[in-house]
């Protein structure tokens, strides 16, 4: 399964937000 | 104790242990969950994008992990 350039954007993109919300998820129960 | 449920570790480990680009699609999840219902499974794929711990890749249907690299 080869992705093209659009998908492998996308799936960064939502790996950074996806990051972003673990981030928050672990700073809430400091 | 990870905080997540049993059914929520184990489609977290699937997740987790798929190496394809795209990650592993809803299907494939149920194939290997035999045991766990198709609405169980899926509530554990969004709460497990809620906290973080995976995202969706080619389509709302494929899932890849946040720490699989």
């Amino acid at each position: 399964y080869q992705l093209t350039a659009e998908q492998q954007r996308k799936i960064e993109e939502n790996r950074r937000k996806a990051l972003e919300r673990r981030a928050e998820r672990l700073g809430q129960t400091v | 104790n990870n905080g997540l449920s049993a059914n929520q570790n184990q489609v977290l480990s699937l997740i987790r242990g798929c190496p394809d680009p795209q990650g592993i699609s809803i299907q494939d999840l149920k194939q290997r969950l035999s045991g766990i219902s198709l609405s169980v499974i899926k509530q554990a794929v969004e709460f497990l994008s809620n906290e973080g711990h995976i995202f969706s890749t080619i389509d709302e249907d494929h899932y890849k992990s946040t720490d699989n690299d």
